[in-house]
């Protein structure tokens, strides 16, 4: 796993992260001010006209962006889902474009313009490919909106296609608490807890848990939300029967937990976005980069 | 480094989904293996 | 940073140059993927190329050293690698001995092994993917067509690998095909080293099926459970697999330890041939000779 791209390039620290989103933030802001400076310096307007430039051109905050980026995130997993496409390939497309936007200001593209062509370009990164016509014929766009940003997509995920999800650490689990619970564990009510998990994790793959965490351990974080009792159980039993072992590289049950604990509050604790609230914050982006329509 | 890093045992699975697929013909054929999916996935999971 | 100093190569999806990285000055080769032809966007084989790269560091494993955009195109840095086992077996010129083959079959199995451990296919392995860098170090490249080994329901295309390196599940279009296709690959190309021609040289993909049962025998379902339930089985010649005895004659300068481990590669029944572990841990690298040093082979 550290080999991988996805934990050399896109795992971090929650400072790091924040840190991130503060400067991709900042680089367009200071792109918009500079905008707005000029349009004022070049109209000759009134002075409630520029009031209301003042009111309602300010560029957005982080966590405004944020909010916009979750939601059209959202919608990227729902068209996705709409077209059929198999779980992994919409985490895939979820995980592109949250990352594009890690990497870019909604400021500079705008969400709308990219939801396809980061589910277009996750099908052909997942061998699961489909021509861009019958695609724009399926979708909203036509084929050149899709395209578009196709390069500036992959530029922006620095060349990472391949992707690992939570889907797959929940099937090893699966197999592992029969092994370690061996006898202990209803196969039906494990087989449910596991269909339940398998949905969770596409709402948790929304958070920011992805570059938290690694993907074992949000199975487990969900694992958690989902049967507390069995995966506590589960992780003791695996743990104790290790520690007789002193090796170096016994993974320490107390930490392995913590971090769990923390990626549970973390999943817990998302909140979705009002259509409301981004209505507002796409029209304060639009007039944003658009005074005159304003 | 061929040493594995845990212990796959196929007798402790029961997953009806995989036990399904190993019975089919197109599978058997194409020579599925049971053992290459459980240690995928444990893999991951363990990754 | 990157110079395009000499175009050696050009093919459907890619311009390839020699070139230096300035800041090292090391040699490079710069892969620069044609994008303007495509209609849907960058092609696939790119896309695999860089995904699978990305992921496999290795020393048997062509090195991706960096990518780019340029001009509106995606470029490849990749390391410099000057030749590769197709023109090894082609130039009669150059005489290899034993210790020269097993040392290319270990580390062509070594690269494959981390491929699969990683759960890639690499899915077309032939003499000429197998480049050799300037101190002789084979490094498997041209992850065009590879992928991730799929979820167990997943439907594969059986259209992949160069027909001559096509194992035989594939030929019968298997759906559900694992990384025993990328052995039976090396297979062909371990009996191709020890002949110096290509072993399996079919016309086109039904000669191809003649070509390989007729050297290896037709399966049947005693040896290879439900092989008669693909559609293409009922119309084969049967052919007896060839005794040992005739697989010594035609390869007179193997060790029973050599002929030993290319049948466990070229064995009909994806489920028992050999995997990558096996072939590395087989006794063909513990007998004499032992593999030559990849700087000495001349």
């Amino acid at each position: 796993y550290r080999h991988s791209s996805q934990y050399r390039f896109w795992s971090f620290s929650k400072e790091r992260l924040r840190e991130k989103r503060v400067n991709t933030n900042k680089i367009a802001a200071d792109t918009i001010y500079k905008n707005i400076l000029d349009f004022k310096n070049q109209q000759d307007l009134t002075q409630e006209q520029l009031d209301v430039l003042d009111a309602r051109t300010q560029p957005l905050s982080v966590d405004d962006e944020l909010k916009l980026i979750n939601f059209y995130a959202k919608k990227v997993q729902v068209i996705s889902q709409h077209l059929n496409l198999p779980t992994e390939i919409i985490a895939t497309s979820i995980s592109f474009f949250k990352k594009f936007f890690l990497e870019n200001s909604v400021m500079q593209y705008d969400p709308k313009s990219l939801v396809h062509t980061t589910i277009f370009l996750a099908c052909k990164a997942e061998n699961y490919f489909i021509s861009v016509d019958s695609f724009a014929k399926k979708a909203k766009p036509n084929r050149e909106a899709i395209l578009k940003y196709e390069f500036k997509l992959l530029e922006s995920l620095k060349f990472s296609l391949l992707i690992h999800h939570p889907y797959k650490p929940l099937h090893g689990f699966f197999l592992d608490i029969q092994n370690v619970l061996h006898g202990k564990v209803d196969l039906n009510y494990m087989g449910q807890t596991y269909d339940k998990c398998k949905k969770k994790i596409t709402e948790a793959i929304l958070t920011d848990v992805v570059y938290l965490f690694t993907p074992p351990q949000i199975t487990l974080a969900i694992l958690m939300i989902e049967d507390e009792a069995l995966i506590t159980k589960y992780l003791e039993l695996k743990f104790s029967v290790n520690s007789e072992k002193k090796n170096n590289d016994t993974i320490s049950f107390s930490t392995l937990l913590t971090i769990i604990n923390d990626c549970k509050s973390f999943i817990q604790e998302e909140k979705s976005v009002s259509t409301d609230d981004a209505r507002k914050i796409a029209a304060q982006n639009f007039f944003c980069q658009n005074p005159m329509d304003l | 480094n061929t040493i594995p890093r845990f212990k796959l045992d196929e007798k402790l699975y029961s997953d009806p989904f995989i036990k399904d697929l190993e019975n089919r013909k197109e599978f058997v054929a194409s020579g599925f293996r049971t053992d290459y999916v459980y240690e995928r996935v444990l893999t991951e999971a363990f990754m | 940073e990157y110079t395009k100093e000499k175009k050696v190569g050009e093919g459907t999806y890619a311009v390839v140059y020699l070139g230096t990285k300035q800041s090292t000055g090391r040699q490079i080769a710069v892969k620069e993927i044609k994008t303007s032809e495509f209609k849907d966007g960058l092609d696939m084989s790119a896309i695999r190329e860089v995904k699978y790269l990305q992921e496999i560091q290795h020393d048997n494993v062509i090195e991706l050293v960096d990518i780019f955009m340029a001009y509106d195109n995606l470029n490849l840095v990749l390391e410099f690698l000057p030749s590769d086992l197709e023109v090894i077996i082609k130039d009669r010129s150059i005489l290899f001995t034993p210790a020269d083959i097993k040392s290319w079959m270990l580390m062509t199995l070594r690269g494959v092994h981390h491929c699969h451990r990683n759960f890639i296919l690499h899915r077309d392995l032939k003499p000429n993917n197998l480049l050799l860098s300037p101190d002789g170090v084979i490094k498997v490249a041209d992850f065009g067509l590879a992928r991730a080994v799929p979820s167990p329901h997943e439907m594969l295309t059986s259209n992949v690998v160069t027909r001559w390196y096509r194992a035989p599940e594939l030929l019968f279009g298997a759906k559900h095909y694992t990384s025993a296709i990328d052995i039976w690959s090396v297979g062909v190309i371990f009996a191709e080293l020890m002949l110096r021609i290509p072993y399996l040289p079919g016309q086109n993909d039904i000669d191809q099926m003649e070509v390989t049962f007729r050297a290896l025998g037709t399966p049947t379902d005693k040896e290879w459970p439900e092989v008669s339930s693909f559609g293409s089985y009922n119309k084969l010649q049967i052919y007896p697999p060839p005794s040992i005895d005739e697989l010594r004659k035609r390869f007179i300068a193997a060790s029973e330890n050599a002929l030993n481990f290319m049948c466990g590669m070229l064995t009909m029944n994806p489920k028992k041939r050999w995997n990558a572990i096996e072939c590395l841990e087989s006794e063909y690298f513990k007998e004499m000779p032992p593999p030559s040093d990849p700087s000495e082979i001349k």
